[in-house]
C-alpha cells in the first residue's frame, strides 16, 4: 500500500523534524505512481502532485506522527477535500415535477441508475415517473419498463419510433397532470464526440430543463474520463456524477479526474446491479480506495 | 510525433504523456519510456519520426502475437462470451453472428443472460438484424440449462456456429464466477470439447482494471480470445497491451460502433498507429 511504501521512503531519512524538499521528493514520486496506478488521469495527478508538495514544504512534523504518518496525513487530507469533503444529496427544491436527466457513455449504468434513483425517492416518500428516451438500443425500453415493474414506478409509454425530445416534453406534461413530483429520463448512451447525440441533449435540456443533470460513469473508466466528463460538462453544464460499479475492485482514479475536471459533485455511487444497491458518495472512503 | 522537431527535453516529456494517457499502464509505460531514453542518450534515435518507429515495433511485437487468423476447426464451433457489466457483449454477439452468417455458415444463438432485465429481449432483436435462430428460456431459469439447450439444438440442426450470451459479471463476485464454470462444465458435457472458444469482451474506456478482469476470468475458466469495443471513441484502448502481454491470447475483433457493421479483425499495426494520433 501507499502507506507502506512512504514508510520505506522516510526510514531513510531518519531525525528529520521536518518534510523538506529532498525528503519530500522520492514520497511525491511514490504518490505519483500509486494515482497514474489508480487510473487518476496524468494531467490530474500532476496537479494533485504539485498541490501536495506545496502543504508538505516546512511543514511541522507533528509530535506524534513520524515523517511517514504526516506526508500520508497530508495526502489523504488533500485527496479527500479535493473529492468534495462531504455529501452533496439532489437538489429537489423546486416547484413539481422536478426533473432528473440522466446522460453518459455507452454501458455505464444510467438505465439502472435511474432506477436505482427512483426506488429510492420512491422510499423518501416522493413519487417518482421513469421516462425512456432511449429509442435507439434494443429492447432499452424494455429495460426501462421492466425495471419500473420491480419497484411498481409508473414509467412513461415511450415507442423506439418517437422523437427523444418530443417524448421528454410529453412525460414531464404527464408528470405534471397526472402529480408524479419527480421525472427521471434515462438517456441513450453516446459518445461525447458525436455532435448529433449531444446536441440532442441539449434540446433535451432545453425543452424540460432539468433540475439535476447527472453524467453517469463507471468506475473503472481509465484516462479518458477526464476527456469524456470535460465535455459532457462544457456541453450540458452537469449538476453532479453517480460513479457505478464500485462493487468491483477497480481503484476508482477516474472519480478524482471527474471531480477535478468538472468541479461537480459526486453525488451517489453504485455498489452492485439490484436497485437497491445506491449510496450517497464517501469522499474520505474513495480517496483511501484510491491510495490503495 | 510528428515531423522533423528534435528529441529534447519537452520532446520526451510528450511522450511521457502520450504513453501513459493511452491507458498502457505505469509499468508498460515507463519500460518503453526506459527504453526510448536508453537509445537517445546513445544516439540511436535521431528524431521522432525515427522513434515513432521503435515505439510501434516495440508495442508491436506485443500485440504481432495478438493477431492470428482464427481457426474454426470444429463443428459446431462453440463460443462462450463473457466480460463485466456493460462492455458490449450482447452486441458484439449480434455483430458476430452476421459475419458469420454473411460467410453462409449456420449459427445458433443462447441467450444465456437469464438475469438482466429485457436482456433475452434485446438478444433476440439482434439475432433478427443478423437473421439467425436464438435459443430462449424465461427470465430466471439456469443459464446454465440455456446453455445446454442451446448447444443441443445447434447439433441436431447441424450448424456450424454457436455463440453463447452470458451476463455481465464482475470478476470479483465469486458466486457469478462460479456460475460461469459450471455454464463451461455443461457445454463440455453436451459436446466434449465445448466451448472451443472462451471469448472475453474488454471495453476500451476501461483503465488498469481491464488487466485485472483478464487475469481473473482466465483463472476461472480459461480465456482464449479477446474482443476490445468502444474503440470508435476517444479511448485509446492501452490496456489491450498489457492483457495480450498477460494472457497471450489472440484480439479476434474490435468494436467500432454500434451497428451490425461495426465489428473488424484486429490490426495491430493501425492499433499502435492510433495509439499515437
Ligand atoms: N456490478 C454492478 N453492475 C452495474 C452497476 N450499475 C449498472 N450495472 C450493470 O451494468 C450493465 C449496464 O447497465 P445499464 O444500466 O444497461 O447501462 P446503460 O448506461 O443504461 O447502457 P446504455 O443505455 O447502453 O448506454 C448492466 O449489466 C447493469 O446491471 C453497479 O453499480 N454495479
Ligand atoms: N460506441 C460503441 N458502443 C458500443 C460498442 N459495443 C457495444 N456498444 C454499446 O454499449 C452498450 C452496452 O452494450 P451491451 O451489448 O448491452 O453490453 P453487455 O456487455 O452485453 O452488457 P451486460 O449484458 O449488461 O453486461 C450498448 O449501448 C451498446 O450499443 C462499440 O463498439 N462502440
Ligand atoms: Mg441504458
Ligand atoms: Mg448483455
Amino acid at each position: 500500500s501507499l502507506s507502506d511504501k512512504l514508510d520505506v521512503t522516510f526510514k531513510k531519512l531518519r531525525g528529520q523534524g521536518r518534510l523538506t524538499e529532498d525528503n519530500i521528493k522520492e514520497a511525491l514520486r511514490e504518490v505519483r505512481m500509486t494515482l497514474l496506478e489508480a487510473d487518476v488521469n496524468f494531467l490530474v495527478v500532476k496537479q494533485f502532485v504539485k498541490a501536495v508538495r506545496e502543504r508538505a514544504m516546512g511543514s511541522e512534523v507533528l509530535q506524534s506522527l513520524t515523517p511517514a504518518q504526516q506526508f500520508i496525513k497530508i495526502v489523504n487530507e488533500e485527496l479527500t477535500s479535493l473529492m468534495g469533503g462531504s455529501a452533496v444529496d439532489l437538489e429537489l427544491n423546486s416547484a413539481p415535477p422536478v426533473v432528473i436527466l440522466m446522460v453518459g457513455l455507452q454501458g455505464s449504468g444510467k438505465t439502472t441508475s435511474s432506477g436505482k434513483l427512483a426506488l429510492s425517492l420512491k422510499k423518501k416518500k416522493r413519487r417518482p415517473f421513469l421516462v425512456p428516451v432511449d429509442v435507439y438500443r434494443p429492447a432499452a425500453i424494455d429495460q426501462l419498463q421492466s425495471l419500473g415493474r420491480q419497484i411498481d414506478v409508473p414509467v412513461f409509454p415511450s415507442t423506439d419510433s418517437q422523437d427523444p425530445v418530443k417524448i421528454s416534453r410529453k412525460a414531464v406534461e404527464t408528470a405534471r397532470q397526472q402529480g408524479y413530483d419527480t421525472v427521471i429520463i434515462d438517456t441513450a448512451g453516446r459518445l461525447q464526440i458525436d455532435e448529433k447525440l449531444m446536441a440532442e441533449l441539449e434540446k433535451i435540456k432545453a425543452a424540460v430543463k432539468p433540475r439535476e443533470i447527472l453524467l453517469v460513469a463507471d468506475a473503472m473508466t481509465g484516462q479518458e474520463a477526464v476527456n469524456i466528463a470535460k465535455t459532457f460538462n462544457d456541453t450540458l453544464d452537469i449538476t453532479g456524477v453517480v460513479l457505478t460499479k464500485l462493487d468491483g475492485d477497480a481503484r476508482g482514479g477516474a472519480a478524482l479526474s471527474i471531480k477535478a475536471v468538472t468541479g461537480k459533485p459526486i453525488k451517489f455511487v453504485g455498489e452492485g446491479e439490484k436497485l437497491s444497491a445506491l449510496d450517497v458518495f464517501h469522499p474520505d472512503r474513495m480517496a483511501s480506495r484510491i491510495l490503495g | 510525433l510528428y515531423g522533423d522537431k528534435e528529441i529534447d527535453e519537452e520532446f520526451l516529456e510528450e511522450l511521457e504523456e502520450i504513453l501513459l494517457t493511452s491507458d498502457l499502464g505505469v509499468k508498460t509505460s515507463y519500460r518503453l519510456f526506459a527504453e526510448v531514453e536508453e537509445k537517445v542518450s546513445h544516439k540511436e534515435l535521431e528524431n521522432p519520426a525515427h522513434l515513432r518507429r521503435f515505439l510501434q515495433q516495440e508495442i508491436g511485437t506485443i500485440l504481432k502475437q495478438a493477431e492470428a487468423p482464427w481457426e474454426i476447426r470444429e463443428k459446431p464451433y462453440v463460443i462462450m462470451t463473457i466480460g463485466v457489466n456493460g462492455v458490449g457483449k450482447t452486441t458484439t454477439i449480434g455483430k458476430l453472428a452476421s459475419i458469420f452468417a454473411k460467410q453462409k455458415k449456420k449459427v445458433v444463438l443462447g441467450a444465456a443472460d437469464t438475469f438482466r432485465a429485457a436482456a433475452v429481449e434485446q438478444l433476440t432483436v439482434w439475432a433478427e438484424r443478423a437473421k439467425v435462430p436464438i435459443i430462449k428460456q424465461s427470465m430466471g431459469a439456469d443459464p446454465a440449462a440455456v446453455a445446454f439447450d442451446t448447444l443441443q439444438s445447434a447439433i441436431k440442426r447441424e450448424a456450424d456456429i454457436v455463440i453463447i450470451d452470458t451476463a455481465g459479471r464482475l470478476h470479483t463476485k465469486v458466486n457469478l464466477m462460479d456460475e460461469l464454470k459450471k455454464i463451461r462444465r455443461v457445454l463440455d458435457k453436451a459436446l466434449p470439447g465445448a466451448p472451443h472458444e472462451v471469448l472475453l469482451v474488454l471495453d476500451a474506456n476501461t483503465g488498469q482494471n481491464a488487466i485485472t478482469q483478464a487475469q481473473m476470468f482466465n483463472e476461472a475458466i480459461g480465456v482464449t480470445g479477446l474482443v476490445m469495443t468502444k474503440l470508435d471513441g476517444t479511448a485509446k484502448g492501452g490496456v489491450i497491451v498489457g492483457v495480450c502481454d498477460e494472457l497471450k491470447v489472440p484480439v479476434r475483433y474490435i468494436g467500432i460502433g454500434e451497428s451490425l457493421r461495426d465489428l473488424r479483425p484486429f490490426d495491430a499495426s493501425d492499433f499502435v498507429d492510433a495509439l499515437f494520433d
